[in-house]
């Protein structure tokens, strides 16, 4: 099927003259021309902007929206790069429409994402000897080390410049650090205590082959998942701006102090300079502090993907252990038995809401009174009102017909579409509740959908199926068994372009790396968590994503051996009316129904207990065993 | 949510540098 002509008004057309801008443009002249002149100040031909913060978060604070100001483009992945002349942005298929509503004419669109491609377009504008800028601390040694080797071989230089020249040109504007006061979570929501994650740490130390003595924690989901604390710097992600040095003697937490209890300040034993004593630095000391310290005779533990040049470049490489993950990312991904106690209880909560949420939606669609935002606020809401909860793990993205082809939409009060019976229906919601983080995708339709549309929801479904029920050896990597998740589609020639899954914990980031499908991710172990989440998105038409949250257990294999399978933790049906169940084979069919199964005996109880009758009468009804 | 796909560039780089640091 051929993807429908959209019109396109809806994105910027700039081969016509004049050009034609959407309303969603964001005009920018006067931004670009006030970065241009820090870039002449500091003697720079062009400045590279990446779209995260000093601490390689994917979701970032307002005041780190840095590429967002510059370009208008509020896609949560793309890099932007301003030269005297030209100004453009590289991202990934999830953002291509998004960007060309948003940015004006000012920016060149690269639809694609590699490190390479940037270079080649950088080393294509500037001229011989010439000199490209970039913020130290909003580059991964990783990325750093990907331009460098990129740059190494021509005549311009990367040159590492501690003032953002964004924040420059930004000026009064740029929105102010948050200050919210940092807690401790209540010990009833925590797997084991800071001691004792710290105390894991150390003795990891003490094995690691090259004997650290200290190891620097850079990504906030670290610190805030050692130390058992919380805040709210970042929409959507309980984090606080911070650093974390933990040596074999002394415990370094960089922080402003202000915004502590005196409760909390005694819960981190922060009077005292002993080896379980937690002592308290300013934030902005990080990088003089770990240059002191790796002034001695010691070494420093980093994990590169977290860690910035800017603290790498003062540590001397003779006192540098590198690893790709810290120790704290590699020990967080296990969930202990408590964690994972919690976080499936977190998913039956979570499911009452999103199932309150569809038996919703199935009475007031038909009516003409639901649109893609109101439903978005009333999911939220619904969320809001379970137990611990702490709001939605990321902004809903509830999207109706052509706009779900659009992998990230999500619908604004000024602009969003009807919901109606004729079209498809995506909703892809999650909640942060003191004892887990949810995320689920379910694709509904209430009318009568197309055989493509059926088809390309059951091949979705089977791919979903086909990964799920997987058993695979220990220790293999997600990116060795992520195609299951595609076969069904690709045997037709469908795709989807976005990753397959992503680790997902304990109120931290929805995206809990390294737990994943990628190459980059660490190996598969009992105990971790990850989403499950294939799709299909017909561009101008509609748009699919079944996504689920699963624990990785162990596998009873026919044989003896030491293999592994998943386990969903998410408890809510897919939509009966668009599986073709003529597609699925006996092993996926009987599958469905054992799962099926699951959710009413996991959430069915939960639903009569608080007298949730019409929920509980339709849970049953959509989980009836489907046959061939 | 749907995460991103990875680049493959800094694997290519590593891949590279192996085969060479192999060869020589």
């Amino acid at each position: 099927p051929e993807p429908k002509y959209l019109g396109r008004e809806d994105v910027r057309n700039c081969s016509t003259s004049p050009e034609r801008l959407p309303v969603t443009a964001v005009n920018t002249t006067m931004r670009l021309a006030a970065l241009r002149q820090q870039m002449e100040t500091w003697n720079l031909s062009a400045y590279i902007i990446p779209d995260t913060d000093a601490h390689m978060s994917e979701y970032i604070g307002k005041p780190d929206k840095r590429r967002e100001w510059i370009s208008g483009f509020t896609g949560s992945a793309g890099t932007a790069v301003v030269t005297m002349g030209k100004a453009a942005v590289w991202t990934d298929s999830r953002y291509w429409t998004q960007a060309e509503r948003q940015m004006d004419c000012n920016w060149e669109l690269h639809k694609e994402v590699s490190i390479s491609s940037i270079v080649a377009w950088i080393l294509a504008e500037v001229p011989d000897g010439q000199n490209v800028g970039f913020d130290p601390f909003l580059f991964s040694v990783d990325s750093w080390k990907n331009y460098d080797q990129g740059f190494q071989d021509s005549s311009r230089h990367l040159l590492s410049v501690t003032t953002n020249l964004v924040d420059v040109a930004w000026g009064s504007e740029r929105p102010p650090v948050p200050s919210q006061p940092i807690y401790a979570l209540p010990k009833e929501f925590t797997g084991s205590t800071w001691q004792e994650k710290v105390s894991a740490v150390r003795s990891y130390m003490e094995h690691h082959a090259k004997t650290p003595t200290g190891v620097l924690l850079s990504a906030l989901d670290e610190t805030a998942w050692l130390f058992n604390l919380r805040s709210s710097d970042i929409p959507y992600n309980p984090f606080f701006y911070s650093y974390a040095l933990l040596t074999n003697s002394s415990i370094r937490l960089f922080v402003n102090k202000s915004r502590f209890s005196l409760e909390t300040l005694q819960y981190l034993n922060t009077n005292c300079t002993l080896p379980m004593c937690v002592q308290l630095e300013d934030y902005s000391q990080v990088r003089d502090s770990v240059k002191a310290y790796a002034s001695g005779d010691v070494k420093i533990l980093i994990g590169v993907s977290y860690t910035t040049y800017g603290v790498y470049e003062v540590i001397p490489k003779e006192k540098l252990v590198t690893d790709t993950y810290s120790p704290v990312m590699l020990i967080k991904a296990v969930k202990n038995s408590k964690e994972q106690a919690l976080l499936k209880s977190s998913h039956v909560r979570d499911a009452v809401a999103v199932i309150q949420y569809l038996v919703w939606l199935e009475k007031n669609v038909p009516k003409g009174t639901v649109d893609e935002f109101s439903g978005a606020e009333y999911i939220d809401e619904l969320r809001r009102n379970e137990n611990f909860s702490s709001g939605p793990s990321f902004e809903t993205i509830s999207a109706s017909g052509l706009n779900a082809a659009l992998a990230h939409y999500s619908p604004t009060k000024e602009l969003h579409r009807k919901l109606s019976s004729d079209e498809m229906y995506l909703v892809d919601s999650g909640g942060q509740y003191w004892d887990g983080t949810t995320d689920i995708t379910r694709t509904v339709h209430w009318g009568t959908p197309t055989a493509f549309q059926k088809e390309a929801y059951t091949r979705v479904l089977m791919g979903n199926i086909d990964l799920s029920r997987l058993v695979f050896p220990a220790a293999t990597s997600g990116r060795v068994i992520e195609a299951f998740a595609r076969r069904a589609l690709w045997e037709v020639g469908l795709n989807y372009g976005h990753g397959t899954g992503h680790g997902i914990g304990n109120f931290l980031c929805v995206h809990e790396w390294p737990v994943g499908f990628q190459y980059n991710n660490i190996a598969m172990a009992k105990g971790m968590f990850t989403s499950i989440e294939p799709g299909y998105y017909h561009d101008g038409e509609f748009g699919i994503r079944l996504e689920d949250v699963a624990l990785v257990v162990e596998a009873k294999t026919k044989y003896p051996g030491d293999y592994l399978t998943f386990e969903l933790v998410s408890f809510v049906p897919y939509d009966r009316n668009l599986i073709d169940v003529r597609l699925l084979s006996p092993e996926q069919l009987q599958y469905l129904n054992r799962y099926y199964q699951t959710i009413r005996e996991n959430v069915g109880p939960e639903l009569q207990r608080r007298q949730l009758l019409e929920e509980f009468a339709w849970l049953e009804q959509h989980t009836e065993p489907l046959s061939a | 949510r749907a995460p991103h796909i990875i680049s493959w560039t800094s694997l290519w780089v590593a891949s590279a540098l192996a085969i060479l640091s192999w060869s020589s």
